[in-house]
């Protein structure tokens, strides 16, 4: 919050890495896969 | 070729990866405030958070939606609007409201309301929305980015803000971003700046990118990077992200492509570099590429891989050019070490074994963090090192840890590329500011 230097601080969350996260992780990349690969590789 | 439509020139943001983010802030949108949590991206532009119009997004009954009818400051828009990430999309409509940052109103701010929310990352994210705090040039819709407004309405003292991630697993304390300059127990000495060398994203110049202080090569002539803080991992080339595979151990993707140019053309390659073909020229001259006169482009030919079943595929043929041109610069490296010819097809073919999936996670053992090498990025002429334990990312504790890299690849092509994204853990490490009035990024050792 503000404070008297004029600073407007916002705390932020940490949520770490879990299993659960990287297992959806893993479904959006399958999801995904095609499209990203194609970027790599500079097609359109 | 085909002429993009509103939205879609903001490919670079399709490369986004939500999933990984790992900080979120708390706003509020209305009056009385209506409370969101959000992740503030540097790397988009617009505020988006669901709406209570959201019917049919599974994301949407997991998550807090905006409720107009709630709001005595709101105001109708109702302009469609659409935002593609690489790991999903959002689409809904404008509306205007009051947005409540810390004890800061910021009034008539356009935002999207998100009816749909099709994506597995929007239903297991932990957010509901997103603050973006890039430039009004990559702003779905042309709205005006919260920060803007900030700005416009004399909210903050200087036209700058910046972020502190707090590295320690034991501590509660996420991380902070600060409105209006920067907090001097956040960091230390004095900022390292460089200006932003394209409006749109927090980018900048980049140069050379070492492992273990040995240069990797690629960036030698500089590449782009962007400061993002709504990416965890760093991504960049897969030319250096299969050298840092190499040396930290990480496990890879088998590139049959890779090997198969090594076997067929590593002998041809080597033999030009040391007869000093100019580089970029070695890979059309062997037919896998076209010289542009600034790079090798996909010729668009027939693979070889098998001779038997020979494919004309263009996918195929342009992964050749473009492991022809990685090879060459892996060559590079090894001949300016004084490598023998055995020791280089070696080193070739263990960096093809560790080609990293694009923008996918590499394992790494435990047990050997403690012997990695630090990775240093240059920029503004000074090296900024990460240090294993900096970047390498743990899950789970003892028998269950596992340990992630940090590095994950994305290769986007010229103009706009080589690229580098310095998400989550590089910003872990060092205090970033972003000087909107002055148009430049800085770094700093964070504290």
């Amino acid at each position: 919050l503000a404070s008297a230097d004029g600073l407007v601080r916002i705390g932020l969350k940490k949520r770490p890495i879990d299993e659960n996260n990287r297992i959806a992780a893993r479904l959006v990349e399958k999801e995904e896969g095609p499209l990203l690969a194609a970027r790599r590789y500079g097609l359109r | 070729g085909a002429p993009l439509k509103e939205g879609e020139e903001t490919d670079i943001i399709a490369l986004k990866n939500y999933m990984n983010a790992q900080y979120f802030g708390e706003i509020g949108i209305g009056t009385p405030p209506q409370k969101f949590t959000v992740i503030f991206d540097t790397g988009s532009s617009n505020l988006w958070v669901p709406s209570s119009k959201c019917y049919f997004s599974i994301a949407c009954l997991f998550h807090t939606k905006y409720k107009s009818g709630r709001s005595s400051s709101y105001h109708k828009n109702g302009k469609s609007a659409s935002i593609h990430y690489g790991t999903g999309a959002i689409s809904g409509f404008f509306s205007t409201d009051h947005v409540k940052v810390g004890d800061l109103v910021v009034k008539t701010q356009d935002f999207i309301e998100a009816t749909k929310e099709p994506s597995v990352t929007f239903v297991v994210a932990k957010f509901d929305g997103i603050l973006g705090l890039g430039f009004q040039e990559i702003s779905v819709g042309n709205a005006v980015p919260v920060w803007y407004n900030m700005v416009d309405q004399g909210l903050i003292k200087e036209p700058v803000f910046s972020f502190w991630f707090n590295r320690n697993a034991n501590d509660g304390e996420g991380g902070e971003i600060v409105f209006g300059g920067a907090d001097p127990n956040h960091y230390k000495g004095n900022h390292t700046y460089v200006p932003v060398t394209q409006k749109g994203y927090w980018q900048f110049e980049m140069g050379d990118v070492l492992v273990g202080g040995q240069s990797t090569g690629f960036c030698n002539g500089g590449c782009a990077a962007i400061a993002d803080s709504g990416t965890s991992l760093l991504a960049g080339p897969t030319t250096i992200i299969a050298e840092i595979n190499q040396k930290i151990g990480a496990s890879g993707v088998v590139s049959q492509e890779c090997k198969a140019v090594v076997a067929e053309y590593g002998q041809q390659i080597l033999q030009m570099l040391l007869a000093e073909v100019q580089p970029g020229k070695i890979c059309s001259s062997i037919g896998l590429c076209t010289f542009d006169g600034k790079q090798g482009v996909s010729a668009g030919i027939e693979s070889v891989v098998n001779k038997d079943t020979r494919r004309s595929a263009a996918g195929l043929s342009d992964a050749m050019c473009n492991v022809c041109e990685m090879a060459v610069v892996w060559m590079q490296n090894q001949i300016s070490q004084n490598q023998t010819q055995e020791l280089i097809f070696n080193y070739l073919n263990q960096l093809c074994e560790k080609l990293p999936s694009p923008m996918g996670e590499s394992s790494v053992d435990c047990s050997s963090v403690a012997s990695m090498p630090d990775i240093s990025f240059t920029i503004g002429g000074k090296k900024f090192s990460l240090k294993p334990e900096q970047y390498i990312l743990q899950v789970g504790e003892g028998y269950a840890a596992q340990c992630i890299s940090g590095f994950t690849a994305l290769d986007v092509p010229p103009p706009r590329g080589p690229l580098w994204i310095l998400g989550d853990v590089f910003m872990g490490a060092y205090h970033t500011v972003f000087d909107y009035g002055n148009m430049r990024v800085g770094f700093a050792d964070a504290a």
